[in-house]
């Protein structure tokens, strides 16, 4: 007879850590590095602070396959109470709001003290201070994976002597460096360049340090987190959104609950679908949840999704960033205006260089960033290639003919990008995205014609 | 202040559900379809019953967007105290055990439930008597997605006066069947032809009926629940054994926790690891762990993986269900010895199909599947693509040059396929794997090439 069963979220993702990108030494090293540095820069720049970063790989003494990798920043901490559970607990984040950043699933350190704990046996150890605090925090934590909750395994704390504020977390992880060390190398190199507001130092295992100094002292805008907007709805959401309403009127509760919905627009959208303003939201039938959530998506009036949720590089960094890396002949950068998918803000971002140190290929070498994370791997699955390749983007029309030297660069960012599986290494085909990028990158090959087309013109003049 | 927050596992993967394929209207309705047919499938063919499985989906009266999809099947059934779980509570299973099914995440009908309930309201209706029932039991349910738990709206029973045993389920979802028709009938045709000791009847929404009768009567032996290769072995694994096992010393718990451990293996291990035999496996250090971990993984000496874990096509269906497709010129498969990746033991099957019948196209034709089930989106990502690849096989040396009409059919199976996703579309590049499908696909192709050759010489005969 079958033998019925339930896993907790932490031996979910236990059993099928090759999902989060953990099926084997080199992929998880190089995933144990990216989940915490991703986790100090949204403790930095979503914060308004200047990042530094530090990230050490020192080879373990006990096992010459086993890696230390630390990340320290200067971010907003972690409040004590919620240290245990940040570390201990899958599915547990403070990046559950509709707001950019890099984090998203409250799943990433967790993999990665996972890993260790397996591979290792080694429990993960946190320092944090909040900014505000007078004290400094330290906690060596376990997963009890069953239950899916910290098993602290020491805990102490001091007084703090020194306007120090931020986070330090430390694991050991199986991994596999000489593998493992391009790819680290080349996302820590794409994040620097990408970030330069950001200062990042680099320890590797064979002690060789690198550093990227910050370039620009001024940090982008933070994001803001923001309300849904009627668009992305469905019945669940409407059900959680009541439930944790004041308003108890059908109009107030529009009002308070969504983006895009004011006073006027509130009543024109209720006459509209035929809706009564005045009735209880906490009395809706399911079927009048249905046909609200339907009249919310094909409504036209709103205002579009808003952008104070979203930080785009800009253009200047983008440039400025090609520049530094390839030394190009050319150079161009897009920043579209803001999109909207499912409700959530989008806004699509695409570089392009030419020649110069850009070496020549068969085909563009595409180079992918969501959320300003840098995105390595699957490259043929993402949406973005999808877009740019030869076989289906006409490059002779613009006077690129391969094998060609052209690097193209596309950023996705957004509220929640739709990637296709929870180790974020590709995006998934959203019509809207694609359709934003198609047009990115056109607008950008635009400006390459007319620089190549002027080169030939002046070509053709010398040879006379 | 940052607001801290945990997720149930349903309103994660509520959050999330493009990651499960449900991103859009076409992919849900197709993802739904999968979902409840490879639970039919699992209900009967795991279990010695040569299935009838009948899939209707028809369009909804309220809404001409919203479709019913209902699948019945001459299953095991469930027992009722399961069923509400079963249904409504995410990584509830009967599948979390090491044997090969079509079923492994304890996600996959929950999914196409809550999609359901998201966007129609409508809750899920569940029909089932197990074998040895003498009841038919009803559920109306709903998922409770805050708490991740079933909410049951209605439930009755009568007694059965039939012989029927089995389960119908029954879910309404939004879905766009002009896009996704094509694929539905694709997995359909798919999977009966990989199952021709199956009975499969279609009724798509515009009420035409498709038919596959049961061409053999005759079932493949079903898969054995085994226990875990030491191979592959992890320190928590090792802590959970330990936790459920009835022996005390480290040698009677390594023969009763492990396949391919016997009583004379195991001294041996025991004396090449340097591990006492008597030691009390409750009171091991982690260390010790992670030491016992480690030499389980090195030892070369144990057992290879038992294949009675899994239950591979055949190559008799293989070529009869390529000839029956394709009615090809020639057709030619292969079935692998087991081989395993960490400790789960795997079976490749490819199958080649050229000429005749099938289209000639610019690069080799790739249908693929893993534990029966048919994969047709993300291919170029899959790691069958990456082996078959004009740009990696040398098919000119096996008489192939494209533009051509070869088919290559890939068929991966394991207590555990290494999907890339939990939408379970596409596998990850495991080495193991890699190379086994090499092996196949080299072995199928030296066959071919026997064939072109010879029948170039015939062609170069009659020439004369
Ligand atoms: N260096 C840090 N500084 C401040 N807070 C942190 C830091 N690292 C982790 N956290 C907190 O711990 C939480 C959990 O981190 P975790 O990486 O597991 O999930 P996440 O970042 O929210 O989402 P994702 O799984 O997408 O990474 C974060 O949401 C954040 O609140
Ligand atoms: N038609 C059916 N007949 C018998 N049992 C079923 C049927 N459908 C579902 N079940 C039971 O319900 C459980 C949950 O199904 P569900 O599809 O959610 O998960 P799963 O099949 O175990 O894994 P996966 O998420 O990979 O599909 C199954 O493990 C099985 O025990
Ligand atoms: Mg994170
Ligand atoms: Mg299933």
């Amino acid at each position: 007879p079958e033998t019925f069963k339930s896993l907790s979220a932490a031996e979910f993702f236990y059993r099928n850590r090759e999902i989060a990108g953990f099926a084997n030494p080199t992929r998880a090293l190089y995933q144990t590095v990216r989940e915490l540095v991703e986790n100090a820069l949204d403790a930095t720049d979503t914060h308004g602070i200047l990042p530094i970063i530090k990230l050490y790989i020192e080879r373990s003494r006990d096992n010459p396959n086993h890696y230390i990798v630390t990340v320290e920043d200067n971010g907003v901490g972690i409040p004590p109470q919620y240290v245990p559970r940040a570390f201990g607990q899958v599915l547990f984040s403070s990046k559950y709001v509709l707001r950019q950043t890099r984090g998203m699933y409250g799943l990433g350190a967790k993999m990665a003290i996972l890993y260790g704990q397996i591979t290792t046996g080694k429990p993960v150890e946190v320092i944090t201070s909040p900014i505000v605090s007078g004290r400094i925090y330290y906690f060596k934590l376990n997963i009890d994976i069953k239950q899916n909750k910290p098993l602290i395994l020491e805990q102490k704390s001091w007084r703090k002597n020194s306007r120090w504020h931020g986070t330090i977390v430390s694991i050991t992880v199986e991994g596999d460096w000489s593998r493992a060390r391009q790819y680290i190398y080349d996302y820590i190199e794409k994040t620097a360049v990408a970030a330069p507001y950001a200062e990042l130092v680099f320890r590797d295992p064979d002690g060789k340090v690198t550093r990227y100094l910050r370039a620009i002292e001024k940090l982008p805008p933070p994001p803001k987190s923001v309300k849904p907007h009627p668009h992305g709805v469905d019945i669940e959401m409407l059900k959680f959104l009541i439930a944790s309403a004041k308003s108890t009127t059908l109009r107030e509760f529009l009002i308070e609950s969504f983006q895009g919905i004011g006073e006027v627009t509130v009543d024109r959208f209720l006459e509209w679908a035929g809706l009564d303003p005045k009735a209880d939201v906490r009395k809706m039938t399911v079927r009048s949840l249905e046909k609200l959530a339907r009249k919310l998506k094909e409504y036209t009036g709103f205002k579009p999704p808003r952008a104070d949720s979203l930080s785009p590089f800009s253009e200047d960094i983008i440039k400025a960033g090609l520049e530094r890396v390839f030394r190009p002949e050319f150079v161009a950068a897009v920043t579209r205006r803001p999109s909207a998918y499912s409700g959530h803000p989008f806004i699509i971002e695409v570089g392009i260089a030419y020649g110069g140190g850009v070496k020549s290929d068969r085909e563009p070498q595409l180079i992918r960033y969501a959320n300003k994370i840098p995105l390595l791997f699957d490259t043929k699955s993402d949406v973005a290639w999808k877009v740019i390749d030869p076989e289906k983007f006409d490059w002779k029309q613009y006077l690129v003919n391969f094998p060609a030297p052209l690097v193209v660069l596309v950023h996705v960012c957004s509220t929640k990008v739709p990637f296709k599986g929870v180790g974020k290494e590709s995006i998934a085909d959203v019509p809207e995205i694609e359709k934003e990028i198609r047009n990115a990158v056109r607008e950008a090959a635009r400006r390459l014609r007319r620089f190549l087309s002027k080169k030939r013109q002046e070509e053709e003049m010398r040879r006379r």
